[in-house]
């Protein structure tokens, strides 16, 4: 454990919690993408299946369960309790072409030809992409709310943080895992767009209102 | 250099 790996865990900590946050506070998950909450929880309930064949710690225990639950209830919350406040109609990114072609290359390109690892393997993939289905709803709607900018933001750095980890790990642990690199990478790559429009615009106190 | 057996990341 070191500081970017610590600081990037509570990133994505908070993320999580700012988003349950929002949509108890407000009643709503209005500018929320059902779509990708769906693809995070199969993100986590893919990776951490780990929690039944090996113990690493009572942190990553902890944390691997809260990510499944939370992510498990931010989907019951959209499509059950908040569903009426659900934006489908710009909620309309096609999600099998993430999963189906993650799934293919989850298959291809892995450490180990086996179910766990595959598992593995397809979660990492499909979470750096996870994040489309928003920004695909963000950009067809033209805005986005402060507070789901915050937890775009933190949710972004999360992954951010992690890769000044894997340069920290090489560097004094010989530690590296090109998978987890090449897609923490891609994902992180994805946001950088939105993490101009904050850092210009919400930072100076303005809504992120994209031209039609 | 490899892959560690348990994953200890999140």
């Amino acid at each position: 454990m070191n500081i970017f790996r610590l600081i990037g865990d509570m990133s994505h900590l908070l993320a999580i919690i700012l988003l349950l946050l929002k949509m108890w506070k407000t009643r709503s998950c209005a500018g929320i993408s059902g779509k990708s909450q769906i693809l995070f929880a199969l993100v986590f309930a893919s990776r951490y299946l780990d929690l039944f064949t090996s113990f690493v710690s009572v942190y990553n225990s902890v944390m691997k369960i809260f990510f499944i639950s939370t992510s498990l209830l931010t989907v019951y919350l959209m499509y059950f309790k908040f569903r009426a406040t659900y934006d489908s109609n710009h909620d309309t990114f096609r999600v099998e072409f993430l999963v189906i072609p993650v799934g293919g290359l989850a298959f291809l390109v892995n450490h180990e030809f086996s179910p766990l690892e595959i598992l593995w393997t397809f979660s990492i993939y499909l979470e750096s992409v996870a994040i489309l289905p928003q920004l695909f709803m963000m950009s067809k709607t033209g805005e986005a709310e402060t507070i789901t900018s915050h937890y775009l933001f933190a949710l972004g750095s999360y992954r951010a943080l992690y890769i000044l980890n894997w340069v920290y790990r090489y560097y004094f642990e010989g530690f590296f895992d090109l998978i987890a690199v090449v897609a923490g990478c891609v994902q992180t790559i994805l946001y950088c767009d939105f993490f101009y429009l904050y850092i210009t615009k919400v930072l100076k106190g303005k809504r992120i209102t994209l031209p039609a | 250099l490899g892959y560690p057996e348990t994953k200890d990341e999140l």
